[in-house]
C-alpha cells in the first residue's frame, strides 16, 4: 500500500528514492512502451517524487504521462536527427 | 539550443544505480 511505499521512501537517500521509484515504475512503463521504457522511466524520474507516487497509484495518469513522454522524446530525437545531418 | 540535451534523457535500467540526479544541479 501507499503507506509502505511512502515509509520505505522516507528512509532512503534521495538517490535511492529515485532508484526505488524507477524500479517500481519501469515494469508498468515497459508494459505500455516496451522499446522506450528505459528512456521514458529516466524522463519521468526527473519529476517530483510526490508526482511519481501519484503515477504509481493511477494507471490512467501513468498512461497519459507515458504518451506525453513519447511525444517529447520523438520531437527531441527529430531535432537531434536534424543536428546530426547538419554536422555531417 | 542547449547542447547538453544531446544525451537526454538518461536511461533507467532495473538493478543499475540511478545516475540521473548527477545531471541536475541542486
Amino acid at each position: 500500500g501507499r503507506c509502505l511505499i511512502a515509509s520505505t521512501l522516507a528512509s532512503a537517500s534521495p538517490e535511492d528514492q529515485k532508484k526505488m521509484l524507477g524500479e517500481w515504475l519501469f515494469p508498468l512503463i515497459q508494459a505500455l512502451q516496451p522499446t522506450l521504457a528505459s528512456k521514458i522511466t529516466g524522463m519521468l524520474l526527473e519529476m517530483d517524487n510526490s508526482e511519481l507516487l501519484l503515477l504509481l497509484e493511477s494507471p490512467e495518469s501513468l498512461c497519459y504521462k507515458v504518451d506525453e513522454a513519447v511525444a517529447v522524446l520523438e520531437a527531441c530525437q527529430a531535432q537531434q536527427g536534424k543536428l546530426a545531418k547538419c554536422i555531417i | 539550443s542547449n547542447g547538453s540535451s544531446i544525451n537526454w534523457p538518461p536511461e533507467f535500467h532495473p538493478g543499475v544505480p540511478w545516475k540521473g540526479l548527477q545531471n541536475i544541479d541542486p
